[in-house]
């Protein structure tokens, strides 16, 4: 099962066009391996993105350096994948 | 037998599969299930018919799970199959609908992602299918419609989560569709269910110019959107895709729009981000029930609008 410990989702909100241009610059490098949610599209409209562990820090300052708003979606994504997983164990045993 | 079956839950696709079994076998004067294809790993692609009877009447078209991830929309689905099913005969909305048409539900779009997500990524969005020469794995199953087909907001690299593929229905589970749609020839209506960030729109989704049709669609979208809020409150924001969500080229309704199938709409169902495509099982229900009472706006409209 893929891992997702220490990653988070972060709400970005962009606003103005060159903000959305770096956006989705930072879309495009793939050794980020960020996961749009929800893409970027327009200025002031939000975009969810899965940032991993690993570069998380380095994403963050990235925002903050180039002033783009952001706030912390999902703290702990795993442990919400987890949950869900627990729960869908609980049920399955359940109707069993 | 399906009295046991918790519809407020995520399942895997064999209990899925299993509950559809067993809703025809509930209601066999009213559902049977039909194989429109495979999925690229041969997984059945299963649609339930909703029929009274009659030959090739005109006929409402809903898929779920197009995008492996968005659990909430395959449980959605699920459960407005047993609700349509179990309400024929008692609400007369219904009633009426499915006296004169025909309603076709695909509810796990996308087999192959939606196993994967369960047993190797929750987060895989695409197909399973391989590109020759690439690591990378799966298409984009909403960038890969003739509709624009590889324009802006999708991508020529395999390795993104929003790759075209290489051609338009190059992915079976896409072209299994489009053969049914075209097969059938009598689809008047074409709905598609996502997550997340409720929205209800229209396309389209490759350009930013208005279909002929944007009044019309826009004031039964927003007709629908006001009965889903009526239940709970959950507010919809609607629109074309270009507008309210961005522009993305190769998506289903805006291949459906144009194949001349008018009334064509896209649901993205709870949440707005709180918890995105991680949405507790306790809020299916809630989802489905107010979705409900969307669609049955769109189903109304669409019935009393021939064309």
């Amino acid at each position: 099962l893929e891992n997702f410990a220490g990653d988070q989702v972060l709400r970005v909100e962009p606003c103005n066009e060159e903000q959305v241009r770096l956006l989705k610059e930072l879309r495009a490098l793939e050794p980020l391996q960020l996961d749009f949610w929800r893409f970027p599209s327009y200025p002031n409209e939000p975009a969810d993105v899965q940032v991993p562990f690993a570069c998380l820090q380095d994403v963050k300052v990235f925002l903050e350096s180039r002033g783009i708003k952001y706030c912390v979606m999902i703290e702990d994504i795993q442990a919400a994948v987890d949950e869900e997983r627990r729960e869908m164990y609980l049920n399955q045993r359940r109707e069993r | 037998g399906s009295s046991s079956f918790n519809y407020g839950a995520y399942h895997p696709l064999e209990t899925i599969y299993q509950e559809m079994d067993n809703i025809v076998a509930e209601y066999p004067k009213i559902v049977s299930k039909l194989q429109i294809g495979e999925s690229y790993e041969k997984r059945p692609l299963y649609v339930l018919k909703f029929s009274t009877g009659g030959k090739n009447r005109p006929a409402i078209w809903i898929d779920a799970g197009i995008h492996a991830r968005e659990w909430v929309t395959q449980a959605t689905a699920l459960w407005t199959a047993k609700k349509i099913a179990s309400d024929y005969e008692y609400d007369p909305s219904v009633n009426s609908l499915l006296n004169t048409m025909d309603l076709f539900l695909l509810v796990v779009a996308n087999p192959d992602g939606y196993v994967f997500s369960h047993t190797e990524n929750r987060m895989w969005r695409k197909t399973r299918s391989k590109t020759p020469g690439s690591p990378c794995v799966g298409v984009d199953p909403n960038r890969n419609w003739d509709a624009g087909f590889g324009g802006p907001g999708a991508s020529s690299n395999p390795c993104s989560d929003s790759y075209h593929g290489p051609s338009a229905d190059s992915e079976v589970e896409v072209r299994s569709v489009v053969d049914f749609i075209k097969s059938h020839g009598n689809v008047k209506a074409f709905i598609s269910i996502h997550s997340y960030s409720q929205l209800l729109m229209f396309p389209y989704g490759y350009t930013c110019d208005n279909i002929r049709d944007r009044a019309e669609l826009d004031n039964v979208a927003r007709t629908a959107a006001n009965a889903l809020t009526s239940l709970y409150g959950t507010q919809y924001k609607v629109g074309p895709i270009c507008s309210v969500i961005y522009q993305a080229s190769g998506g289903s309704i805006d291949w459906s729009y144009n194949y001349g199938i008018k009334y064509s709409f896209a649901f993205e169902l709870r949440d707005t981000g709180r918890h995105g495509f991680l949405l507790p099982a306790d809020q299916i229900i809630p989802t489905a029930r107010e979705t409900w009472m969307g669609l049955k706006s769109i189903f109304e409209h669409v019935r009393d609008h021939p064309y």
